[in-house]
């Protein structure tokens, strides 16, 4: 038997939104310390993995590891109907064939019933190493994501490039050219909120080439925080995270693009 | 002229 209890239904209906538009489908994987997921995109340059703690939520039982296979515009369509402030609660028997996903408003005086069919999804789990980065920035989710889709309406693809003092998002395209920099926040500067700070990590200075098209698909989750990271590497996939307070957290893995 | 690479080149499968 599984059983979990959010009290933020909401999060989790950010949490689908935020990568049904990457991956049609995939397997929530349940154990005793609490869900993940990986899915690809449909031309394998991007990896989705979704990590969520059991103390995150409210409840959490796990009696034994469970598969979830769900279709997520599916799931979409049921976690539509639950009110903005719902509690959420998802069960499923350990060999069943469909889980349940129930809504309850505040004062309980609403109460929803779904029952999700399930699937048999065949899926490659990729093995995501530790690995350490040359260049981690963290930066306001809000900055990132109007960045990417400014930028996406000149051009198809961004230069990242990070030095010690900032991170500079290039781009071109057929009417011209242009970047914008962020500095690295004033160490110094104890007021204001950290979250609107923009920090910067560098071993080494780091450039890299990405999709934007990619890049504005993972700003889906820019409501799931008000901080978003950003790690590089020389040749390799570029790791954009976001961390939900004590829930766990989502991250996006995307293959550069190199000169052939 | 720039090419995407595939992710499952940098992951092994588990």
């Amino acid at each position: 038997m599984f059983e979990c209890a959010l009290i933020q239904g909401e999060l989790f209906r950010k949490l689908i939104a935020s990568v049904q538009d990457l991956v049609q489908d995939g397997n929530f994987m349940c154990d005793a310390n609490g869900i993940s997921l990986q899915g690809m995109d449909s031309s394998h340059v991007a990896l989705v993995a979704l990590a969520l703690k059991k103390e995150g939520f409210v409840e959490y039982r796990c009696d034994r590891d469970v598969t979830l296979g769900i279709n997520f515009a599916n799931l979409a369509k049921m976690l539509k109907c639950m009110g903005a402030k719902d509690r959420l609660s998802i069960r499923a028997q350990d060999e069943g064939d469909s889980a349940s996903f129930v809504f309850e408003s505040e004062d309980s005086s609403r109460v929803s019933n779904f029952e999700l069919k399930l699937m048999q999804i065949d899926q490659e789990q990729l093995g995501v190493p530790e690995t350490q980065y040359k260049a981690v920035i963290r930066m306001p989710s809000s900055e990132f994501q109007r960045i990417c889709k400014d930028l996406s309406a000149i051009g198809d693809t961004v230069s990242i490039s990070v030095t010690k003092e900032a991170v500079k998002f290039s781009v071109g395209g057929d009417i011209g050219s242009g970047d914008m920099s962020l500095r690295q926040s004033e160490s110094g500067d104890v007021d204001g909120d950290d979250s609107e700070k923009v920090m910067i990590e560098l071993e080494e200075p780091v450039q890299q080439n990405f999709a934007l098209r990619y890049l504005n698909n993972f700003t889906k989750a820019t409501a799931l925080s008000k901080t978003v990271t950003l790690s590089l590497g020389t040749d390799m996939p570029l790791v954009t995270e976001y961390k939900m307070d004590n829930l766990g957290s989502i991250r996006y893995y995307l293959a550069p693009k190199i000169d052939e | 002229h720039i090419f995407q690479i595939n992710i499952v080149l940098f992951f092994s499968t588990k």
